[in-house]
């Protein structure tokens, strides 16, 4: 569990953001070096043929979107509430135990 | 009641002690051909348990293989022990297998950075470093995979120690990477070193750590190997490493271990890390096939 009470007071979310191009790749780099965002990026922006998948503290998701849209930057929600994945995988583990 | 490996469920995550439990079940169950050994103990002084498969001989040609160096990245953990029992049930069954191990041995660490593993199950999920003290800084651990003496320091690595990809004070700083080097060297006849990462659906070959190819480009990624690896199951494209540098086949490869590889396990789309444990044997399956298929072209191209 991600430090529970950190997770009940925001939900995280992790976005898959498909770069078109090398300048979109730069741009992604540069969000990565912001570190008041607090983003752990899963995998790392390196060519326009990866995804880029990033874990988004809830309370900076609004403004990482409001960047990656207004560089037209394409993104999905890879997990829309992690804690809600968490807590299953948690659930699955506690049942194979039993 | 002694339980066997055939109880151990491997269609689902398990903390350290049941993944170190079930090791000593299949070096009891197989002790013919497989042995435990401890090559180390992390920075929390746990344990580091390389299970060896051999059928005797001296210091014989070897294949290394490890995982969940990155601890978050379970799919990898999970599918190492799937990998075990499967290496040590295809003994006299499969003759490929057979023939492997009858010429060279397989070395196996399922848990490369048990600290890391322990602490994504008691307090973050997340973590993907090991838990090691930085000196001078509240942040802990460092990235093992930026850690290895290959380019080290260079780009695709942080020198911020609370930086998830911080590649640490100096090289081998962590003595869970200083262990495995050490007992490579020791070793001194490796011939392939192959690391289990996740996630993206990848085999990597050096280098991440500068834009050139390798020496042996051609025959890593000729295209009979490539077709020979991938079957429409696994999917697995080669590519140059994304700029990293410190990673673990870089050093490999460096070395003179000419068959240097990173698998980047199933990529759904949806999970990342998350990866439910349904999908743990399918993915240890799928990643199967392109593991025997490199350990083949090692076994018939002795170097």
């Amino acid at each position: 569990t991600v430090s529970a009470d950190l997770m009940f007071s925001c939900r995280h979310q992790v976005l898959r953001i498909k770069t078109r191009n090398e300048e979109e790749v730069k741009q992604l780099q540069l969000l990565e070096s912001l570190e008041h965002l607090e983003l752990d990026f899963w995998t790392s922006p390196s060519s326009p043929a990866l995804p880029v998948d990033v874990r988004i503290p809830a309370n900076n998701v609004q403004a990482v979107k409001a960047i990656l849209e207004s560089h037209g930057i394409e993104y999905s929600i890879l997990i829309e509430d992690l804690q809600v994945v968490l807590d299953q995988e948690k659930r699955d583990m506690a049942d194979s135990q039993q | 009641r002694e339980r066997t490996t055939s109880t151990f469920n491997y269609g689902t995550y398990h903390s350290l002690d049941d993944i170190y439990a079930e090791l000593d079940h299949l070096a009891y169950e197989y002790s013919d051909i497989v042995s435990k050994l401890e090559i180390g103990r992390s920075y929390e002084n746990r344990p580091l348990y390389v299970l060896k498969f051999s059928t005797g001989g001296r210091n014989r040609r070897a294949i290394w293989i490890d995982a969940g160096i990155h601890s978050r990245e379970w799919v990898t953990q999970a599918s190492a022990v799937w990998m075990a029992k499967k290496i040590a049930s295809s003994y006299g069954q499969d003759p490929s297998i057979t023939s492997l191990l009858d010429n060279m041995d397989i070395f196996l660490l399922t848990v490369t950075n048990p600290d890391g593993y322990v602490f994504t199950h008691t307090t973050n999920r997340m973590w993907r470093k090991t838990r090691s003290r930085n000196q001078g800084s509240l942040c802990i651990g460092v990235d093992p995979n930026r850690n290895w003496d290959a380019g080290f320091g260079g780009p695709g690595a942080s020198n911020n120690p609370c930086s998830e990809s911080y590649h640490g004070p100096r090289a081998n700083s962590e003595v869970e990477v200083q262990s495995v080097v050490n007992f490579i060297e020791n070793h001194g006849n490796i011939q392939a070193f192959i690391t289990l990462h996740s996630y993206s659906q990848l085999l990597m070959y050096p280098y991440g750590y500068k834009c050139t190819q390798p020496a042996d480009h051609v025959e890593l990624v000729r295209p009979e190997l490539k077709s020979l690896l991938c079957s429409p199951l696994c999917l697995f494209s080669l590519s140059l490493s994304d700029q990293a540098s410190g990673g673990s086949i870089d050093w490999s490869y460096d070395y003179g271990i000419k068959y240097s590889f990173a698998f980047e396990l199933r990529d759904t789309g949806r999970y990342g890390f998350l990866l439910p444990a349904s999908q743990i044997i399918p993915t240890a399956q799928e990643t199967w096939l392109g593991l025997k298929k490199i350990m083949e072209h090692v076994r018939d191209n002795p170097y």
